[in-house]
């Protein structure tokens, strides 16, 4: 047969129209031999998740990863060496359920609470949690006529008791996440690695939070209505951003190499989005995108 | 490396009118000698073109040609291939000649639409061929 030498024979150069199943070359072959045949990556990718059905991404998160993939990889698709060697794995989870809490109010310029509830199932036992950031994206760039600084408050939620309501942490911890505009910013990523932390160290598959974005003038007093610096239709319920060491054998590990200068952070590019940290750690101020160098 | 005591005075090692092209000719070298060769596929061939988001395009390369029998160092082959060389042709030659094999490899980073709708970035090992070996 076709494959009797072992090796699957892929027309390359020639257009190969696949008409059949994919497998058709290497069919009748029962699953275990089937993903016998395949080499590392596709057996890791496959997992059977080859033809399986699969929910559409959003699409201004899937800009956002691709724009990502390109700041760490090569054209050829080989990962840059100037990267953080903490991680070599990214996933963005988007949330499950949304529902809008307190209204928003355009005088403070405040955002609705928004309730979110991530499941990170697809997160493996090798994968070990480094980093993680919440990424509000928006439709258009944002850009203002003065500073305008932005607090982002996060209310941890324990997963539902058993009597179906969601009781708030002991301690609903408020995470005070400054950041200015003065730029145009297609996303915001604000980092939510403390309050994540414990949760994810301990397995727990379902993040339940509440989200809330106040953004006041750089001077205190709040924007009039006119130039309220959030339109609310724009901000689309944030992503969360999972940064993550896979140790498996399969997983390409760098290592620490001295001259490796740690930068605040590492988002999709800096010029186009705003990455912000909790006070008193890195940086509290938003990470200035890079000049150009003359 | 022999010793040249020269009694009348040292007449040039290398003649004149010598050609190197020629002198190299003497060394076999085999036609289809082991080494590197590109396989560009792309995952739309396969039909992955719908989860796996990039690369597009996927050159792991291969090696193929043969291994000559005087491996020397320019294959960085081991020990091991020249006394399998030598078992092949003095000894039994059901045990094959040394294969032509990748020897280096870099990894490769992909994104991909999990089933739950997540987005991966993952970074995966020895995903393309570098450099051919003879073992």
């Amino acid at each position: 047969s076709r494959a009797s030498t072992g090796e699957i024979q892929i027309a390359a150069g020639a257009e190969w129209e696949a008409k059949a199943e994919p497998w058709s070359l290497v069919q009748p072959l029962d699953e275990k031999d089937r993903l016998g045949f395949l080499p590392p990556l596709f057996k890791v990718l496959y997992n059977g998740q080859g033809d399986a059905p699969r929910l559409q991404p959003d699409s201004r998160a899937l800009r956002y990863m691709k724009r990502l993939y390109k700041s760490f990889a090569t054209k050829e698709g080989i990962p840059k060496s100037n990267r953080s060697p903490l991680y070599n794995t990214v996933r963005l989870f988007t949330s499950y359920a949304q529902h809008k809490q307190a209204p928003g109010d355009q005088v403070t310029g405040t955002v609705p609470s928004v309730d979110l509830l991530f499941h990170l199932d697809r997160v493996t036992a090798v994968e070990h949690f480094i980093k993680s950031v919440l990424l509000f994206t928006f439709s258009n760039p944002i850009s203002f006529s003065s500073a305008v600084k932005c607090v982002c408050n996060l209310v941890m939620k324990e997963p539902e008791s058993s009597s179906g309501n969601p009781h708030r942490t002991p301690s609903s911890l408020t995470f005070d996440s400054q950041f200015e505009f003065r730029k145009k910013y297609r996303w915001i990523e604000v980092d939510v690695t403390a309050p994540l932390q414990p949760l994810v160290a301990s397995n727990q598959r379902n993040i339940h939070m509440s989200v809330n974005l106040t953004c006041v003038k750089a001077q205190l007093q709040p924007p009039s209505a006119r130039e309220n610096p959030f339109n609310m239709t724009l901000l689309v319920p944030p992503s969360l951003l999972l940064y993550l060491n896979d140790t498996s054998a399969q997983a390409h590990h760098r290592w620490y190499s001295l001259h490796y200068k740690r930068r605040p952070s590492q988002g999709a590019g800096q010029k186009r989005g705003l990455s912000a940290c909790p006070q008193g750690e890195e940086s509290a101020e938003a990470v200035r995108p890079s000049r150009h160098r003359r | 490396d022999q010793e040249t005591i020269g009694l009348e005075p040292q007449k040039p090692l290398v003649p004149a009118s010598f050609n190197l092209s020629e002198y190299f000719k003497q060394f076999l070298f085999p036609q289809n000698e082991c080494e590197l060769h590109d396989f560009r596929l792309s995952f739309s061939q396969l039909k992955w073109d719908s989860w796996i988001v990039a690369p597009h395009r996927y050159n792991p390369r291969y090696c193929k040609g043969d291994c000559p029998r005087a491996l020397g160092h320019r294959y960085g082959s081991p020990v091991h291939t020249m006394v399998q060389n030598i078992i092949h042709e003095k000894l039994d030659s059901s045990v094959p000649r040394p294969s032509c094999v990748p020897a280096k490899y870099s990894p490769l980073s992909v994104l991909t639409i999990e089933p739950d709708g997540s987005i991966a970035y993952k970074e995966y090992e020895d995903m393309i061929a570098t450099k051919c070996t003879c073992r």
